[in-house]
């Protein structure tokens, strides 16, 4: 399950 | 933070300032493609909303505040400072840079993690970056001579690119749930759009040429 952790990627 | 990422980052934002300084030093944007600049701005834009929302380091807001800012200028500086608008390549430069912007849209509206305003937004952005360099890569062909300038620009943007995959594939391998696959299939379509550019580049560094791309 996708989290929202790639959001911290430009 | 991992060293691909920061790799990333840093050629991304020496692609920007490559152009910047370009511009602002030379007062040219010979080969520039404002159609380009402008889809980059709209991807800042929406993809960065989330400044007001949320807070991830401090590395992260003022990179965000870097790139909207720089892409913004670019766009300024191309439609109105006296001196550079004069050299945009305004003929050469015709791609129908919205029939990109609707489609990429309509993809977010229907391909999407989650149904909310920001969400579907930050969806849009990553789906119009993936083609935003469509228009530069066309005036590149048309243009043909090209500034080591503009084609240094296009090569850092697309070692950025590079760069991100590594990253993507570090990430996979090391975080338990790192999987994105609209993420990761939109980067990849980018970076393929690089490859034939990249090709002829290599090929004109080998030779010792000055790049030229086919017509």
């Amino acid at each position: 399950v996708a989290r929202d952790d790639v959001k911290d990627e430009l | 933070m991992n060293i691909f990422r920061l790799a990333g980052d840093m050629t991304h934002l020496a692609s920007v300032l490559v152009l910047l300084l370009k511009i602002h030093t030379i007062k040219s944007c010979a080969g520039v493609s404002l159609k380009t600049q402008e889809l980059y701005a709209i991807v800042f834009a929406t993809r960065y909303l989330d400044i007001f929302t949320s807070f991830y380091s401090i590395y992260n807001t003022l990179m965000k505040l870097i790139f909207l800012g720089s892409s913004f200028s670019i766009v300024w500086y191309m439609r109105y400072h006296k001196t550079v608008r004069r050299t945009y390549d305004r003929e050469q430069d015709t791609f129908r840079h919205w029939f990109l912007v609707l489609p990429c849209l309509l993809l977010a509206l229907l391909i999407h993690e989650k149904f909310t305003f920001l969400e579907v937004l930050w969806t849009f952005s990553l789906y119009l970056e993936a083609v935003a360099i469509l228009p530069q890569l066309v005036l590149l062909q048309r243009t043909r001579n090209i500034d080591n300038l503009t084609g240094q620009y296009v090569f850092l943007l697309g070692g950025y690119r590079g760069f991100y995959i590594l990253n993507w594939i570090y990430r996979y391998l090391t975080e338990p749930h790192f999987v994105h696959w609209i993420t990761w299939i939109a980067g990849l379509v980018q970076t393929l759009l690089y490859a034939d550019f990249f090709y002829y580049y290599f090929q004109s560094w080998k030779n010792n040429k000055k790049l030229q791309l086919p017509a």
